[in-house]
């Protein structure tokens, strides 16, 4: 493992924490959205089913068991909990689930490296990931005051993203077999549709304003 | 086999 892919599994894991420890600690869920976070559910559903066939190591699995189970304490969270559900902006969170799930299911029975069950699952969840952000970031615009935690939470989300391509680049130099381009596109696209969300919180930050994003 | 090497990866 190189230096690029661990701290970007890092931040990943990082957001996460960010993310739980706003909601447990204001109990309010306030600017997350519920359904990045179940888009989020079905990709680690769909590609972690590898947990159960194949072994690759302790720090794989024990990562996958962690996003599985924090992702899901969320959703709860938000849905069940009886002070945090009442604090989630339902009205605002409105993006539909079947544009992003359906052509994303499509591509991936189109294309995908095998037809099988197990490939086909896995490229859908590569797939979705790219475009999950999407309720999150239309929910941020919708938000007139974005919370430090929230904003902290979307830009590290980013930011693992852009620290793969960076593993990846490094793993093609490095690595005679290493030929993705279904998640290297994937990883690509699911980055640039951050850079609007970067600009403005660099931009924030730099001016030492609280972040907000134009409608 | 290729794709089998970035299953390494989350």
């Amino acid at each position: 493992m190189n230096v690029f892919r661990l701290a970007g599994d890092m931040t990943h894991l990082l957001s996460i924490i960010v993310l739980l420890l706003k909601i447990n600690a204001t109990r309010s869920c306030r600017g997350i959205s519920l359904k990045t976070q179940e888009l989020y559910a079905v990709v680690f559903v769909c590609r972690y089913l590898d947990l159960f066939t194949n072994f690759i190591s302790l720090y794989n699995t024990v990562m996958k068991i962690i996003f599985l189970v924090s992702t899901f304490t969320i959703i709860y969270w938000m849905r069940f909990h009886k002070v945090i559900r009442v604090t989630y902006d339902r009205e605002q969170d409105t993006f539909r689930y079947q544009f992003l799930v359906l052509p994303c299911l499509v591509l991936a029975l189109l294309l995908n490296n095998e037809f099988t069950a197990m490939e086909v699952l896995w490229t859908f969840s590569i797939y979705l990931e790219a475009v999950a952000i999407l309720p999150q970031l239309v929910l941020l615009q919708r938000t007139n005051n974005i919370d430090n935690l929230t904003g902290n939470y979307v830009f590290l989300l980013g930011s693992y993203r852009a620290l793969y391509i960076l593993n990846w680049v490094y793993r093609f130099m490095t690595e005679k077999h290493y030929r993705q381009y279904l998640v290297w596109i994937s990883g690509i696209v699911q980055t640039i549709i951050y850079i609007d969300f970067f600009y403005y919180y660099i931009k924030s930050w730099r001016n030492n304003e609280k972040l907000s994003l134009p409608a | 086999d290729d794709d089998r090497v970035s299953k390494d990866e989350l």
